[in-house]
């Protein structure tokens, strides 16, 4: 059978290279959702874990405190602006 | 579930909402049906009510935004943030908002109507097969007259049932030329102009001349928006692609995930990707505006985000054809506000000294014919380009169709009509897009389904009352807060009620009663208008409460018609009919539509 071609990977103009850090996205995502009173967590990692705990107890989704693949595709997922925490 | 903080509610239940504005992705009049059946989801079991009014006095006030568009919570682009609510109150409280940055659909695809062409108006099927090759945008390839098609199922190969699609070689929209198609080319401000063009307008949207000279004639049309190809993102947003467009010396007649590792579709919008590198992503199955709209309602009435990742008020999208609404949706709201009275039963009352029927009578209600059209399809693509078109696209809507478009369909299964109206003598139902009209003579046998939009192609699929002035046999058609008036096969319209002398404060027309010397009655909530039609205008001082000319009948209708002489109130699946004696009216008979009118078994 013919070898599989590698797929061509194009840079496409005008397309944001930047992408937020894993660690980046959950920040934002989960002050942008009422799980964290302020944008910036502390460097000592203790309250990204009871964040997203809390976030995973919130959406039903298995509790590790952990930023694993499970969590990152959540907060990748296309939803409702509506806070999940708080007014 | 879960409510806002102090279980936030409304404390009436005829709750009242207003589309503020539309996005281009879907036709307006399957925005206004996914709203309403939306609202529809919550209404079934609650004993709430959703009233669409047309200004900003409503409870719900529903709008289309991009990023920042107004009260301080930011849209972010396509996917991620989809829409927002505010829990009720006063003001901004309630409202919905909706990023148009996103393909609004209804999570499959993107819906394209079609015009003429032998498929009854149905939707564009994307992909669809063409000799072979897969299409994911309407083509004009197979004609010579650059008119725009798609199949309506996934393979024309096999099927061959097409229709044209929105262009504005077929039609324009709103403008001041009703509809009329574009003329190219054209002359503005002394320049040529073979396409549609945003020149002259600061809001972007696409227009044209509808004559060939725009500053001589000054009439013109929107040109509609070509939702099966137009990008997003990239950096041309908002343009068509360009089939065939060549990338790394390939050419590409459809859009492509080549090139890109997140498996999105993309094309260039020019010819040559290589040498101008303007690009942005096709289409894609989009979100269920439909979905996406009850979850917000749920906002609007007061439930928060729950943790059932099954349940609509889950914050998560996630496209599903069942019933939205899970048992925790359910015992949410109705902790909040009951749940659905149910209705007593109420067999109609009546006056009338005319012997009840025991039982509706048997004649049964005839299934739609069952043979297949012999005759292919009589204009729109045939063979390979070089073969050339057969027929001209201006062919106008066909004769009713003799085979209705969904067998099972049965008139008898329909709870409540939009509206009913006799046409040429006989009387039409019609609900949701399509008709059924009973047979003439003795039997009343009924047809159809048949589809509104292959009769009368410029109308919405919903309707709220129609009546044909029996001198010119003009057949008027009210939706909302516009009328359509089909002399023949030409349309006029569509037109703002103001046009008829019809204030704001008439939300829309519910009724018509014909009366002598070109005049009809035109009804609205519980007052009603007398109407010339050959000024096309209301008398103004004609305003007049209903229950003052025809005492007896329920004070909210939703559909009043006139049939073989007598008028018809029409509540719930009941109707009053009145009868006029020496100008006094009288209610002689109270009925079922099913069974008195339709004669279901």
């Amino acid at each position: 059978a013919p070898r599989r071609r590698q797929p061509t990977v194009v840079v496409f103009p005008g397309e944001p290279q930047t992408s937020l850090t894993n660690r980046q996205l959950a920040e934002e995502y989960l002050y942008r959702y009422g799980y964290t009173p302020g944008a910036e967590l502390s460097e000592d990692g203790q309250s990204l874990q009871r964040a997203l705990l809390r976030f995973q107890r919130r959406l039903s989704l298995p509790e590790t405190g952990e930023l694993d693949s499970t969590t990152l595709n959540a907060m990748r997922a296309p939803r409702c602006g509506v806070p999940d925490v708080g007014g | 579930f879960q409510t806002f903080e102090g279980d936030l509610k409304w404390h009436h239940h005829n709750i009242t909402y207003w589309i503020q504005n539309y996005s281009e992705d879907l036709p307006r009049d399957v925005i206004d049906d996914a709203f309403a059946r939306a609202f529809a989801l919550w209404s079934a079991v609650t004993p709430l009510t959703f009233t669409r009014v047309y200004g900003p006095e409503a409870d719900i006030v529903i709008q289309f935004g991009v990023r920042e568009h107004g009260d301080g919570y930011p849209f972010d682009g396509k996917n991620g943030l989809l829409a927002h609510a505010f829990p009720p109150g006063a003001g901004i409280q309630g409202d919905a908002h909706f990023d148009d940055e996103e393909l609004w659909s209804l999570g499959k695809g993107v819906v394209i109507p079609t015009y003429f062409g032998n498929a009854k108006g149905a939707a564009c099927h994307f992909p669809f097969t063409f000799q072979g090759r897969s299409y994911s945008a309407c083509t004009t390839d197979g004609r010579s007259d650059d008119m725009l098609w798609c199949s309506t199922t996934a393979d024309y190969d096999t099927d061959r049932q097409f229709g044209f699609c929105p262009s504005e070689r077929l039609y324009t929209q709103d403008g001041n030329a009703d509809g009329k198609p574009c003329v190219f080319p054209f002359t503005f401000q002394g320049r040529t102009y073979s396409a549609c063009t945003s020149d002259g307008r600061s809001d972007g949207y696409r227009w044209c001349a509808t004559t060939a000279n725009y500053d001589q004639d000054k009439l013109y049309g929107f040109c509609p928006s070509r939702v099966d190809a137009t990008v997003t993102g990239g950096n041309a947003a908002g343009e068509l692609c360009v089939f065939p467009f060549t990338f790394l010396g390939k050419e590409y007649s459809a859009c492509t995930r080549e090139g890109r590792n997140d498996g999105h579709l993309w094309c260039a919008t020019t010819s040559n990707f290589d040498k101008d590198k303007k690009w942005g992503f096709c289409p894609d199955q989009g979100y269920s505006l439909y979905l996406v709209a009850a979850h917000e309602f749920g906002h609007a009435l007061g439930l928060d985000h729950t943790s059932v990742p099954e349940a609509l008020m889950y914050p998560m999208y996630r496209f599903t054809e069942e019933h939205p609404l899970h048992r925790d949706d359910v015992q949410g709201i109705q902790h909040l506000y009951g749940p659905r009275p149910e209705p007593e039963p109420r067999p109609p009352t009546t006056t009338t000294t005319e012997p009840q029927p025991t039982a509706p009578p048997t004649v049964c209600v005839t299934g739609p014919p069952t043979a297949r059209p012999s005759e292919g399809p009589t204009t729109g693509p045939t063979g390979p380009p070089a073969a050339g078109p057969t027929g001209p696209p201006t062919a106008g809507p066909s004769a009713a169709p003799t085979e209705s478009p969904d067998p099972a369909e049965d008139v008898c299964n329909v709870d409540i009509f939009d509206a009913i109206a006799q046409i040429g003598n006989r009387l039409h139902f019609f609900k949701a897009g399509k008709y059924w009209r009973l047979s003439e003579g003795g039997g009343r046998r009924v047809q159809g389904p048949f589809l509104v939009k292959s009769t009368w192609p410029a109308l919405p699929r919903k309707l709220d009352s129609v009546f044909e002035d029996p001198l010119t046999k003009k057949i008027f058609f009210f939706s909302g807060r516009q009328v359509w008036v089909y002399t023949g096969a030409s349309v006029l319209g569509p037109r703002r009620l103001d046009k008829l002398g019809l204030g704001p404060e008439v939300a829309q027309v519910t009724g018509a009663l014909p009366r002598p010397e070109g005049k009809v009655l035109l009804f609205s909530g519980q007052s009603f208008w007398r109407f010339d039609v050959k000024t096309q205008k209301v008398d103004p001082q004609s305003v007049t409460p209903v229950d003052q000319t025809f005492p007896g009948v329920p004070i909210s209708t939703h559909d009043i018609f006139q049939y073989q002489e007598k008028a018809y109130f029409c509540q719930d699946n009941f109707y009053w009919r009145v009868s006029s004696r020496n100008e006094v009216n009288q209610v002689d008979y109270v009925g079922y539509v099913t069974f008195d009118l339709l004669k279901c078994p």
